[in-house]
Parts: C-alpha cells; sequence; structure tokens
C-alpha cells in the first residue's frame, strides 16, 4: 500500500503530489524527469512525469484531473506514475512499451482548481481563470478546445459548470497542453482520466456521428473494458462520448482526434454509482488497479499497431 | 470554506423527450443551483443531480407534478465531505 512514505490510500493536497512527483524522478533517475509544460491561470506549475529510456520516440500521453473535484483521478494516476515506474525492467509488456515509446503523465490538469476544492469548495470543476464582465469565475477545462468549440453540450454563460470560456484555448491548462502535443508531433495514444459513472470512450463528442477509426476505437475499447473487468468486475460501458453519456463540445479527446492522435480515449473511472466525486479513499488502489489494465491494454495496441 | 449540509444529488430517470426537455428548463433556473453532475439527454438513463437544501422542497414538487421518476442518490452531501475530512486527517497522521 505504500511507497516510502506517500500513501496511496489517501487524497492529498497539491503541494504533497508535486513532491512525490520529486521523489519518483529521483528514485528513478534513468527513467523518470519532471518536465514543466507552462503554468496555470494562477501561476502553479504544470508539471509532466516523463517516462523515457532515451531517443526521440513516438509517445503516449496520460492526463488526469481537468475537472478539479473528480479526486480519484488524480490519485490513480500518481499511482499508475509508481506503477510504470516500478514495472519497467520487471514487466515485459511495460518494458517493450517504454522501449519503443515514451509515455508523459500530467497527474493534476487543473492545479488552480484542484487546491479549490480542497479549500474553498469541494464540488468546484473549472478553472479559476477570471470571466470579463461576469462576477463568475472559471471555464470548464473540458469544453475548451478547439474541437466543434461553442456547440451543443457546452454552456455560454460564465456561471454555468460547463461554460465553454470565451474562445477555443482561452485557458492556459488548455493551451499549454495543446502547445506541448503541437510541439511534440509524435503522440500516438491520448488518454484522459476524468471519474464518474464507469465509461470508457472515444470520440466524437461534439457530434454523434461515426469517426472513421469507429470499428477499430470500439474494439480496443471494449477488450480494454474487459482487462479492467477482470480484477473486480466493475462494468464500465463503452462507445463515443456523444451516444454513451451526452452531447458535449470542444473536449479534449475530440481535439486530439482531429489532431491525428488515432487512439484517443477519455475514461470516467468508478464512482460505484452511489458516490459521485465523494469516492471514499479506500477505494483509490482498487480503482487505480483495475484501470491500470485497461491503460495497459490501450497502450499495447497503440504499441502494436504504429501509424 | 463552502458546507453541503442538507445537499441531496436526485438520481432522475427520464422516460421521454418530453421529461428531457422539463430537465433543461429546470437546469436553466438559475436560482435553484443545481449542479448536474450527470445531465439528462437520453430517455431511461439516469441523470443526476446536486440539489442545495434551499431548493430540495421545489425540485422535488416540480419532479413530481411532471410524473418524472426520481429517487435519492445521497442523502446529505457534508455527512460525505465530513468523513472524507476525516479519512484525510486521520491518513496525514498515519
Amino acid at each position: 500500500q505504500r511507497n516510502g512514505n506517500f500513501n496511496f490510500e489517501a487524497y492529498h493536497t497539491l503541494e504533497e503530489i508535486s513532491q512525490e512527483m520529486d521523489t519518483l524522478a529521483a528514485q528513478y533517475p534513468g527513467l523518470v524527469s519532471k518536465v514543466n509544460i507552462g503554468q496555470s491561470f494562477e501561476k502553479r506549475p504544470m508539471n509532466v512525469l516523463k517516462f523515457s529510456t532515451g531517443g526521440d520516440k513516438p509517445a503516449i500521453w496520460l492526463d488526469a484531473g481537468i475537472h478539479a473535484r473528480e479526486w480519484v483521478t488524480q490519485a490513480t494516476a500518481l499511482w499508475t506514475a509508481n506503477k510504470i515506474a516500478s514495472d519497467y525492467g520487471n514487466d515485459p509488456s511495460i518494458t517493450s512499451i517504454l522501449d519503443t515509446m515514451d509515455i508523459f503523465l500530467l497527474p493534476v490538469t487543473n492545479p488552480d482548481g484542484y487546491v479549490f476544492s480542497q479549500t474553498k469548495n469541494r464540488m468546484w470543476r473549472k478553472t479559476r481563470s477570471k470571466v470579463s464582465g461576469s462576477f463568475c469565475v472559471g471555464v470548464d477545462p473540458n469544453r475548451n478546445w478547439d474541437a466543434g468549440f461553442g456547440g451543443p453540450g457546452a454552456s455560454n454563460n460564465p456561471c454555468s459548470d460547463s461554460y465553454h470560456g470565451p474562445h477555443a484555448n482561452s485557458e492556459v491548462e488548455v493551451k499549454s497542453i495543446v502547445d506541448f502535443i503541437k510541439s511534440h508531433g509524435k503522440i500516438k495514444a491520448f488518454i484522459t482520466l476524468h471519474s464518474y459513472s464507469q465509461l470508457l470512450m472515444f470520440p466524437y463528442g461534439y457530434t454523434c456521428t461515426k469517426s472513421d477509426n469507429f470499428d477499430e476505437l470500439n474494439e480496443v475499447a471494449q477488450k480494454a473494458a474487459q482487462s479492467l473487468a477482470s480484477l473486480h468486475g466493475t462494468k464500465y460501458k463503452v462507445g463515443p462520448i456523444c451516444s454513451v453519456i451526452y452531447q458535449a463540445s470542444g473536449s479534449t479527446v475530440d481535439w486530439t482526434y482531429s489532431q491525428g492522435i488515432k487512439y484517443s480515449f477519455t475514461f470516467e473511472l468508478r464512482d460505484t454509482g452511489r458516490y459521485g466525486f465523494l469516492l471514499p479513499a479506500s477505494q483509490i488502489i482498487p480503482t487505480a488497479q483495475e484501470t491500470w489494465l485497461a491503460l495497459r491494454t490501450i497502450m499495447e495496441h497503440t504499441l502494436n499497431h504504429p501509424y | 470554506q463552502e458546507t453541503f449540509v442538507g445537499d441531496q444529488v436526485l438520481e432522475i430517470t427520464p422516460r421521454n423527450e418530453e421529461q428531457i426537455k422539463h430537465l433543461v428548463e429546470l437546469e436553466a433556473e438559475e436560482h435553484l443551483q443545481l449542479d448536474f453532475w450527470k445531465l439528462p439527454t437520453i430517455p431511461g438513463e439516469t441523470a443526476h443531480v446536486r440539489v442545495p437544501f434551499v431548493s430540495i422542497q421545489a425540485v422535488k414538487v416540480f419532479l413530481e407534478s411532471q410524473g418524472i421518476a426520481y429517487s435519492t442518490m445521497i442523502e446529505d452531501v457534508q455527512v460525505l465531505l465530513d468523513k472524507e475530512n476525516e479519512e484525510m486527517l486521520l491518513n496525514r497522521r498515519r
């Protein structure tokens, strides 16, 4: 349950998460490094863990916690980071993935929102940017991407929890990732972690039409959901965002897919249907363990199906 | 720190498009301060909404008047938050 002084069976402050990232980089110096990709609106660092065995490789991107209040996702990301690092050289699958590709992992995508949810309002979901002409604060960063921006399933009301923002990429947290992904140029899979009601989804969200890669993405997602269920029996619903949950424009994986990142997936981790965002911390490890099986399945598929 | 004493999370199951429309109208009522955790979009699929204590009666009356099925998913949000805080303090001491 523990690695050094870090307790994975607990929710942690942003500072504690940041320290654990440093510890991980120090513990695995030849494999893990911390890369800064920008700053949040309130000037908190956006730090990514890079897992690399060296060289100029294609890569897989993982992120968590774009919606601040979904604490089990940030916790799962940190557990996953430790799992990747400790499995390299021990687990043949993760070893062969990292011998061919890099992995980037952003455990806290919305640091200002995370701190705000810890200190002021547990239900906070958005960023903390100031909206000109409104007393309401923040933008839903998962409606702020340049993919069907401002369309159905996003609100133009700054006080709404799904406010899309004044323009695409208006949120510095979103823009930082966009710039990083574009400048890297070789991201082959992009997986974003949310938590609510056990779903594994792929594009599109802004439209209910099928994507060109629907069959393959559906097959990979079904396989990943089966792997996940094999551990604790957690059942996931699988399909395109639009038909599985609701139409949502400006979402992360619609943008990544539009950039040519075929393996674009979004998870909604377990809430068990009873707790919503308030999943007891005792469920962090089971959630992370089962999610890992699905993540590994998607990463293996990415490795075995180069494009 | 904002508290959520007496807030409930309702699980609502709209039967048809008309009931979904009613729920969308409900969401637009800013004075109710509803926080939709899962939006209503597909008939038969559940929607989840956190209802502040002061709006509970109005929301339940509305749902019942429209014949929209619902149940209570979380009785009191603050009770869960208090448990979460206790857990965090305990873990920090450990």
